[in-house]
């Protein structure tokens, strides 16, 4: 088992090397790699011991093997199937954006309870599935993330139906506490957070 | 002109405020705040001296006295006239998105140039204006922030029309990247960020 302190630091290799990789470098050593991000030398070799042998002594580690090693352990190589229920203005909006499957993110799945928006095909191709069908859907489609795209009151019960089937990580677009196991993978999603970022950068901006 | 160090600190120092007195504290002094927060008492005092006299000798801080006049410079409590340039799914999503309104972030605008959707009457009682009349309505409306929506190839043509209105700072959701002046304020959205921070999640929650 990797700890976790160790996972948050390969995260933080990753994207040094995403850099390192574009600027032409070809090679790093773990003292280096360490100088660039405050980290002792003797922790990124013990980290990267996790793994296998990734560097050569004398000259250290090979960066996009390294990255590529990286990538596999955290889960950023492989392709994540996605299945989203709400199929209203968000909820569509998130099935046609390229940005999700250029990152590995693939949309599997979309589902709704109306009766308007059952049956509705998609430009990628999918068409808008029965909430009733969600079990059976979610577990033949495989899906690890389940994103939540419907009005507030009614998101508890699509979380518990999610959890229920199987999904790995839940995505909250519904502006409600969602009641589920402790250390169940959650990410919330509040867009008035970026909105107050751009206040302060206004502000600052006004009293440079 | 107040530092920039200074204002981020003040929003660190707001943050901190709220949760103290949802705890129910009434007044703090500069070295308690000061060691919550890893700051030095004196340089505390120091940021809070460029706004007038909020503390007393001897008591320290009124906690909601200080608060409020922290949001004050900061525009927490002010209200921000947004506009949606693309009133296409996501458009729509946001500007019904309940949270936004609750949290100072009225929308007054909202625009596009399909005559499909120029007209359309949303719920929230605005209609979709036609682009062309962005300029005057912006204007009229004292718009502080806008917002992009549109697809990627024309997100940059619709910045360029915010920053020639006078608008203060741009949220882009669009694809692409802006050229605009170098200390213009801008956020970028891309979801799919949120997508990797759940799988790091996933990652980490299997290697427990
Ligand atoms: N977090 C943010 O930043 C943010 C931004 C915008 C909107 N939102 C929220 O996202 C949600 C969706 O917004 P929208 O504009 O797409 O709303 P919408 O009304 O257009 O879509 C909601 C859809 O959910 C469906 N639905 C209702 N109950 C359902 C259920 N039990 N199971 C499956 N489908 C169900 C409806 O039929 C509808 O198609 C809302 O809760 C909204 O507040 C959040
Ligand atoms: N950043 C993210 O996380 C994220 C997530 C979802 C979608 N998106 C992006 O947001 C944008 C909108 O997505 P959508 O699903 O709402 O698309 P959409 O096609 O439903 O809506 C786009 C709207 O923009 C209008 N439009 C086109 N050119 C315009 C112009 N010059 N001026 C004004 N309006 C114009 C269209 O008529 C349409 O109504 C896309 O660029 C999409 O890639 C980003």
């Amino acid at each position: 088992k990797i700890p976790k302190p160790t996972i948050k630091r390969l995260a933080v290799y990753y994207r040094c090397l995403e850099n390192l990789i574009k600027s032409g470098k070809e090679t790093i050593s773990s003292q280096e790699l360490g100088n660039r991000l405050n980290i002792k030398a003797s922790q990124v070799r013990k980290d990267l011991s996790y793994f296998g042998e990734f560097g050569k002594r004398g000259i250290g580690y090979q960066t996009r093997r390294l990255q590529d090693g990286i990538a596999e352990i955290l889960g950023i190589k492989r392709i994540w199937n996605v299945c989203i229920v709400g199929a209203g203005n968000l909820g569509m909006a998130l099935a046609n954006y390229p940005g999700l499957s250029k990152s590995g993110y693939q949309i599997k799945a979309i589902f709704d309870v109306s009766s308007e928006k059952i049956g509705k095909k998609l430009q990628n191709g999918l068409v808008v599935e029965d909430l009733k069908n969600f079990e059976r859907v979610a577990r033949k489609e495989k899906i690890h993330i389940g994103v939540i795209t419907v009005p507030a009151n009614n998101a508890q019960q699509v979380a518990d139906l999610m959890i229920g089937s199987g999904i790995e990580g839940i995505i909250n677009f519904a502006p409600a506490k969602l009641n589920i196991p402790e250390n169940f993978p959650l990410e919330e999603i509040d867009i008035s957070l970026t909105f107050r970022a751009l206040s302060f950068q206004i502000t600052m901006q006004k009293s440079r």
